[in-house]
Formats: structure tokens, C-alpha cells, sequence
């Protein structure tokens, strides 16, 4: 462990959190997109089925029982207790063109043909893409509450401190994994766009809206 | 060089 990866995961945490306390307390997912949360508990039970398998630390099953937990409880604010609130109309992202071209990506590169590892890249690959319903959506409605935007931004961040952890890790562990960083420049690239907004707009107090 | 297995990761 590293403060680069330990900082990654309290930013992922700080974000699932946010986003729970944000629905949960305005009672209300307006502007969130459910497919997003949808994809983020698919990533988490492909990813954390080794939960069944082997025991690797108390920080790393907590850490992975919370995620789950949480973007399952996500998943159903939005469908079920507040789907009054949900958009559907905005949140019209095809997500069919994300699973089926990870799913056969995870197939054909992997480190192992087994089930577990299978799933576990298809979660990795999905990962990198599951944002882009949220930031369409974004596109789409043109503008996005602020808490919504913090939201993000500890989202984007986590993968951006894992890739300085896999940099620590291959410099003083000689450890890489190529499917893992590979994907995870292209999950932190797709958030630059929003970084952008994120540091010019809503740091200096202005709500994050797109020119329509 | 060890390629593979960021198993002990989140």
C-alpha cells in the first residue's frame, strides 16, 4: 500500500458517499445518471468476486463490501424509493454498446482464460467507460449541480492516483499490470474534459454549465 | 518484472 493508492481509494469512497448522501438527502437523483450507477455495481460484483475466494486484508473486504453495498443502495434510490425524480429522458446513453464491446474485449485480452480472471478484466475494461452515460447525460441537459460535479471530480481522481500508484508500484515493487493501467489512462483521460470545467468553473464558485 | 494480478487492489 501507498498513499498514492490509499488517497485513490478515500477519493473513491469519498465519491460513492457523496453521491449516496446527495440523493438520500434531497431526496432526489435529478441530473443523475442511473445507467452510470448501474454499470458501477456491474464493476463491482464482476471485480470483487475473489470476496468468496480469498481473503487478502480487513482493509481490502471492508473497503470492497462498502462499494458494494453502497452502489447497490445507489442503484436503488434511483430505481425504486426516488424514481419519481429519475430522468430517463436525459440518461438515454446505449449502454449496450459499452458491455458488448468489453465484454468481448475481456475475452479476447486477459492475463488468464478463467472464469474469475475473464470477469475480472470485462470489470477493469467496463470501469473505464462506465462515466461516459453520466457525462452524456451532462452534454445533454447542459449543466450539472454543483455537488454533483464533486461527485466527479473524486471519481476522476481515484483513477488518476491509482495510475501514480502503478508508476510507485513499478518503480519500487517491479510490479505492473498492463490490462489494469491501460485502461485506467483511458478512464482518467475521459474525465479531462470535465477536470477542465471542473478547476475553471465550479473553483471559482460558478455552477458547471455546458454552452448549450 | 511481474505482469498481471492487481488482485490485491481495489
Amino acid at each position: 500500500m501507498n498513499i498514492f493508492r490509499l488517497f485513490g481509494d478515500l477519493s473513491h469512497l469519498a465519491a460513492i458517499i457523496i453521491l449516496l448522501l446527495k440523493i438520500w438527502k434531497s431526496r432526489s437523483c435529478a441530473g443523475i445518471s442511473g445507467k452510470s450507477q448501474i454499470l458501477f455495481a456491474i464493476v463491482f460484483t464482476t471485480r470483487y468476486l475473489d470476496l468468496l475466494t480469498s481473503f487478502i486484508s480487513l482493509y481490502n473486504t471492508s473497503m470492497k463490501m462498502i462499494y458494494i453495498g453502497c452502489s447497490y443502495a445507489t442503484v436503488y434510490l434511483i430505481y425504486a424509493k426516488f424514481r419519481a425524480t429519475y430522468d430517463g429522458n436525459h440518461d438515454s446513453f446505449r449502454v449496450e454498446f459499452l458491455i458488448v464491446p468489453v465484454g468481448g474485449l475481456a475475452v479476447l485480452i486477459n492475463h488468464d482464460f478463467s472464469l474469475l480472471e475473464i470477469l475480472w478484466t470485462f470489470s477493469i475494461y467496463l470501469e473505464s467507460v462506465a462515466i461516459l452515460p453520466q457525462l452524456f447525460m451532462i452534454s445533454k441537459t447542459g449543466e450539472a449541480e454543483t455537488i454533483t460535479t464533486h461527485y466527479l471530480f473524486c471519481q476522476g481522481l481515484y483513477r488518476a492516483l491509482y495510475l501514480i500508484n502503478w508508476i510507485w508500484r513499478f518503480y519500487f515493487e517491479g510490479f505492473f499490470d498492463m490490462i489494469a493501467i491501460v485502461a485506467g489512462v483511458v478512464q482518467t483521460i475521459l474525465y479531462c474534459d470535465f477536470f477542465y470545467l471542473y478547476v475553471t468553473k465550479v473553483l471559482k464558485g460558478k455552477k458547471l454549465s455546458l454552452p448549450a | 518484472l511481474v505482469d498481471g494480478g492487481a488482485k490485491d487492489e481495489l
